[in-house]
């Protein structure tokens, strides 16, 4: 309707695609907000926070890659829950997996935010940026708390996080797609239902635009832990090799 | 394949090793 070559598709598809990639965000979104309401967390003490920060660097990376291993985990679960992913050839499955999985971990870190005192849900309780302090890379950290409180003021519902992970997940433009044309169509109809859905819940035209311009932010930290994975693994490249998990190596080329 | 073995076999797997 808008005039630009999108594919034709009725209210009631925009409504379905909706709901099933919410319910697939919900059955795989590894914790829901409820439940850690109802546990009750809390943040980490001092003599905790100062634990962590006295663990040996290549400890908390382990530790660090571990937890990042497991939220893959679901992401992947979740991709493959999404309309269309598995009709797609196994390469580019892996295409959008390898590059997007992470970023979907850092749109997700929103859900387990807490902005009144800045800390993120980490090893059973809420972590301020200085529990990584022992990682070696504050840049970073800030760059993923900034996100993650820039992401949680925007008040998304389960819904348009679910729908704005599925975009992402099917961004077009990585490298190495074999076919780029059918991921395309299928990101234009995810991005057309959380048009929708942001419409009907009557959010601000701005909204949108936002998000999209999540995207680069997203890109650009993942190219930061990229950069800083490498520069760990000049440094200990015994411990990557045979302590990090395997998908995680498997995923950033450890 | 061999250097996405783990990915394969998520995707391939009806269930993920996580427990959902």
């Amino acid at each position: 309707s808008n005039g630009e070559t999108s594919p034709t598709v009725s209210m009631a598809e925009l409504d379905h695609l909706a709901h099933v990639v919410s319910k697939s965000h919900l059955e795989t979104c590894q914790y829901l907000r409820e439940e850690l309401q109802q546990m009750n967390c809390q943040n980490f003490l001092q003599d905790e926070v100062e634990s962590y920060q006295k663990k040996p660097r290549e400890v908390m990376w382990q530790l660090c890659a571990l937890k990042i291993t497991e939220a893959i985990q679901y992401v992947v679960e979740f991709a493959k829950r999404i309309n269309g992913f598995m009709d797609l050839c196994q390469n580019d499955q892996i295409v959008l997996l390898k590059a997007g999985s992470l970023e979907v971990v850092f749109i997700r870190m929103c859900r387990v935010f807490d902005s009144h005192n800045n800390t993120i849900y980490f090893d059973r309780k809420f972590a301020g940026p200085d529990v990584f302090k022992a990682l070696g890379c504050d840049d970073l950290i800030t760059s993923v708390f900034d996100f993650a409180k820039n992401m949680s003021s925007l008040h998304l519902t389960e819904e348009e996080l679910a729908l704005f992970s599925a975009f992402v997940l099917l961004s077009a433009d990585r490298s190495w797609l074999q076919d780029k044309l059918q991921v395309e169509k299928l990101q234009q109809k995810t991005q057309l239902a959380l048009q929708h859905v942001l419409q009907k819940n009557q959010r601000e035209d701005g909204v949108l635009n936002k998000l999209r311009c999540k995207v680069s932010a997203l890109r650009s930290l993942c190219s930061q832990h990229t950069e800083k994975l490498s520069a760990f693994r000049a440094i200990y490249p015994d411990i990557v090799r045979t302590h990090f998990p395997p998908l995680y190596k498997e995923l950033f080329g450890a | 394949k061999e250097k996405h073995k783990i990915l394969h076999q998520l995707l391939q797997n009806s269930t993920s090793p996580v427990d959902l």
